[in-house]
């Protein structure tokens, strides 16, 4: 049977307003990536981290970790991988 | 094996008109189409979807653009190539723009190919196939070949959404019959985002594949991509009308179109992977792009649909022809639905002949009616029933929702085996709806937290009335205790309208196929009224009316006034100053009343200005009466204490009622000299014989001694104890008063006051002169020294030889006189 336990991935979705550049600024003073907009979705942004683990089922602690204290972060969540099947 | 062109010789008379203007293309496959060439005797399923049609009305998809959200979409296929839009592509798994899928030995990236192929292969190239939508723009968007986060699903759903037009997705949660899952925070922004602005505002449309966990008996309900009312969720019918193997059934989906069915059932040809063509197409995901490239049909007739407008003329369209269901029933608007197929089989000439002359539905209402939070008990192997009655939320204009769209359930069970449960519905108008079915292989013991089910079966209906929900516990063999569930917390939203939706239509020409909208939740052959042909007021019910105002309705929704010339108004609310009665009619309140229950004084429910409320009365006066004052922080008057004719407060009474008598601040029953009253018995009572007055019970409660009783500390007795004397004073009145007063220390009785008036002493002492002296004999008569003699001059002055230490030590001292 498929694994149940969630799987966490090396990738972030952020919602910092205030621009590309305020995104920018943050991705690089925690270590991220910023990836660029989601989409559509205004102040959102794909932030990745290079240096943790791309499929762990335990989700991501580390320096890195603190950017969730960053005041101009309103949310964040670290990907979890989600079980999709063609119908 | 499709004759093209036939001889008109050849052709039945029913289908003249078609071979008139048979529509015949090269493409290798054309002829294998099925489910395009429903209406020939050659084929086998008789209910056709009308798309050539809607080709022959000349709609072809052209200028609209559909996207399909995949494992990619093969962009040089020769059948895709000519329509390919890279703008409506992406690649989001590799993060680049070319959304090629990933070549293996298994080619397991072909779905998205297919399903393409369906929207918009082009015509007449003699390649494979024809795309129903033929002259849509068509993209793919890469997004299934990699990890599938939240955000890749988010990406997806909203790339580009003021260029894209429609979002095929032909995937979803495992439809392994105990997975319930649907879109996270991410995704549902994009959603909302998408209809909300997406193609300029009128909303990006979203078509999604129904579940394909018939075989494992799952329930479309647990998906909540497909139970979201953003979503148009597409269920499938084999050729032969049958339901398909695949197919699962829920109250959430809208539609239905071809695909594939048992075996011997033909399956869908399309694009294939390597530019190749395939007749394998299968399952639900088949379903999905034909409803897409259908919806496209009806954007290019009306580009101006916004995502509800597309949603409505599906539910008016769609039709259940020869589809085979045991649970078709026609809801109280008229509309016949099931859980297998939604509203029926799309019908693409439908669509685009309503699209054409199709005006704005009005905008949506989303009335969220309060939550039950009490917790009741799912008790195995019995039904729970809870009843809501639904407002509709009548009290705000911007949330009031009369006529349905879709309706969720929220719902928070908690329970040990989430399969033996399901969940039914049941509108004000009747109409159930499965929320959920039992899952056999749903083993979970989460429950459902704050799920969202969603039914459509209640379209058109109206939003107010009881909503009944029902919660079935059926144990399966697998469940070892049956322990009882616990429904936590359900709540009811509602969306539609607050208006008719088609109030500002002119439906004559299409009388046959739609019903009046003066009587849309009528039978087609209910009579019409000539005189009147427009919309009624908001405030009629389903009878109709004759003229577009609230006194021309034929029957009221809710309540009405009534006149002396025997009309009648409807109106929504009774206003102040009137109530309303058993017959749902307002009549007036007493003329002192603002609200109230009936037509009397004493029926008030709140006062008009300058009056107020009566407490326990129901009453309305202008001035508090007796017993009752103004509390000025409740404007209502309240009762003053017992037996308080005026008062000013709860506590303190100023004036008594006859018979009562004021003590501090309270009333008490006025009793007889003689007599005291007994606030228990609240009866005066005799006082003991020796009182006159008294407060109480019993010789020590006497206030005043009766004739020939003597006071004594506080009592009276008959005559002065032992070591008292009797005492006379002379009152004011003339009276003379007669008490008992102590005696002096040193006297053992005495005749009044002081040492000097004692008539017997006590042991050991000699009464001289009215005044006790002491007794005792100095056994020996030594002589005192000089200090000792001054010493007991001072004892004896200070009246201390009583005590007879000193007594002994000065004993001659003592002993003499003086």
């Amino acid at each position: 049977p498929p694994c149940k336990a969630r799987i966490y991935t090396n990738h972030w979705a952020v919602r910092i307003p205030g621009g590309p550049e305020v995104a920018e600024h943050i991705a690089q003073k925690y270590g991220y990536r910023n990836m660029g907009q989601i989409g559509d979705l205004r102040d959102h942004y794909h932030f990745y981290h290079s240096r943790t683990i791309k499929r762990s089922t335990l989700s991501s602690r580390g320096r890195h970790s603190f950017i969730s204290m960053e005041p101009k972060v309103e949310w964040i969540e670290q990907q979890v991988v989600k079980r999709r099947i063609k119908r | 094996d499709y004759k093209s062109a036939l001889p008109l010789s050849q052709i039945s008379p029913a289908h003249s008109s078609v071979a008139q203007n048979n529509i015949f293309y090269n493409d290798a496959k054309w002829s294998s189409m099925w489910y395009i060439h429903c209406n020939d005797d050659v084929n086998n399923c008789q209910s056709d979807m009308n798309i050539m049609g809607a080709w022959k009305r000349g709609y072809t998809g052209k200028d609209v653009v559909v996207t399909i959200l995949d494992d990619g979409i093969e962009r040089n296929h020769p059948d895709l190539l000519q329509n390919y839009d890279p703008q409506a592509s992406f690649d989001v798994n590799s993060n680049d723009a070319d959304p090629m899928p990933r070549y293996d030995a298994t080619n397991e990236n072909k779905h998205g190919t297919r399903c393409a192929g369906e929207v918009a292969a082009s015509a007449n190239n003699t390649h494979c196939i024809v795309g129903i939508a033929y002259n849509a723009r068509i993209g793919g968007v890469r997004m299934l070949d990699g990890d599938v986060t939240d955000m890749v699903e988010a990406r997806s759903l909203s790339l580009n959404p003021q260029h894209i037009d429609i979002y095929s997705a032909s995937w979803g949660p495992d439809d392994d019959g105990k997975t319930v899952d649907g879109p996270a925070s991410l995704a549902r922004q994009a959603f909302e985002n998408g209809i909300r602005s997406g193609r300029k505002g009128r909303g990006s449309i979203f078509v999604w594949a129904s579940g394909n966990g018939g075989r494992s008996r799952d329930h479309c309900s647990c998906d909540g991509y497909t139970n979201s009312i953003y979503t148009i969720s597409i269920s499938s019918t084999a050729e032969s009308g049958r339901k398909p193997w695949y197919l699962e059934e829920c109250s959430s989906t809208l539609t239905t179109t071809y695909s594939s069915g048992e075996n011997y059932d033909r399956k869908i040809i399309t694009t294939d992977l390597r530019h190749r063509c395939t007749d394998s197409h299968t399952g639900t995901s088949a379903s999905a792009p034909m409803a897409a490239a259908i919806i496209a049909l009806a954007l290019e007739a009306n580009p101006l649909l916004t995502w509800r407008d597309v949603q409505h003329i599906i539910v008016k369209t769609s039709r259940a022809g020869h589809l085979s269901a045991p649970d078709w029933k026609t809801n109280a608007a008229g509309y016949n639905v099931s859980h297998l197929y939604g509203f029926g089989l799309m019908d693409a000439e439908a669509m685009v002949k309503e699209a054409e002359q199709w005006k704005q539905v009005p905008s949506q209402h989303i009335c969220m009616e309060s939550a039950d939070r009490q917790f009741r008990s799912i008790r195995p192997e019995h039904v729970l029933r809870s009843v809501y009655k639904a407002t509709g939320c009548a009290d705000n204009p911007n949330s009031h929702v009369i006529y349905l769209e879709h309706v969720v359930v929220r719902i928070t069970i908690a329970h040990s085996r989430r399969g033996d449960l399901s969940i039914n519905l049941t509108s004000p108008s009747g109409t159930k709806s499965q929320l959920l079915a039992n899952r056999l292989f749903d083993h979970s013991m989460e429950g459902f937290k704050n799920w969202e089910f969603m039914t459509t079966h209640c379209w058109g209906e109206k939003a107010s009335g009881d909503w009944v929900l029902e919660i079935y516990d059926s144990p399966s063999q697998l469940r070892s205790q049956k322990l009882p569930g616990k429904l936590k917390e359900w709540s009811l939203v509602l969306y539609g309208t607050s208006v008719h939706p088609y109030s500002s239509m002119h439906s004559s020409l299409h009388a046959e196929k739609q019903p009046r909208f003066t009587d849309m939740l009528q039978p087609v052959e209910e009579e019409f009224t000539e005189e009147y042909n427009g919309p009624c007021h908001a405030e009629c019910n389903e009878n109709g009316c004759e003229g577009p105002g609230p006194q021309h309705c034929n029957n009221c929704l809710h309540y009405f006034f009534k006149f002396k010339n025997n009309t009648r108004m409807c109106v929504s609310e009774c206003p102040s100053g009137f109530f309303r009665d058993d017959r749902k009619r307002c009549k007036k309140c007493s003329s002192t009343c603002e609200t109230c229950v009936g037509s009397r004084s004493d029926q008030c429910i709140t006062c008009r200005s300058g009056f107020h409320f009566i407490e326990d009365s129901n009453t309305c006066v202008v001035n508090c009466g007796d017993g009752f004052y103004l509390d000025r922080d409740l404007h209502m008057c309240r009762r003053c204490l017992e037996n308080c004719k005026k008062c000013t407060s709860s506590s303190i009474c100023t004036e008594c009622k006859p018979g009562m008598s004021l003590q501090g601040n309270k009333c008490q029953m006025t009793c007889d000299p003689g007599t005291y009253y007994n606030g228990h018995r609240r009866t005066c009572e005799p006082c003991h014989r020796a009182c006159a007055t008294c407060a109480g019970t019993g010789v020590e409660a006497c206030t005043k001694c009766a004739e020939g009783y003597l006071l004594e500390d506080w009592r009276c007795v008959s005559s002065c104890s032992h070591g008292t004397y009797l005492l006379e004073q002379p009152l004011d009145n003339g009276q003379v008063q007669r008490s008992c007063k102590k005696c002096d220390n040193s006297c053992f009785e005495c005749l009044g006051p002081g040492e000097r008036n004692c008539s017997s002493c006590n042991s050991g002492y000699n009464l001289e002169a009215g005044a006790c002296m002491v007794s005792t004999i100095c056994k020996d008569a030594n002589e005192e020294s000089w200090a000792e003699g001054s010493f007991c001059v001072l004892v004896k002055k200070n009246n201390l030889c009583q005590r007879r230490v000193l007594q002994q030590l000065c004993c001659r001292t003592c002993s003499q006189k003086g």
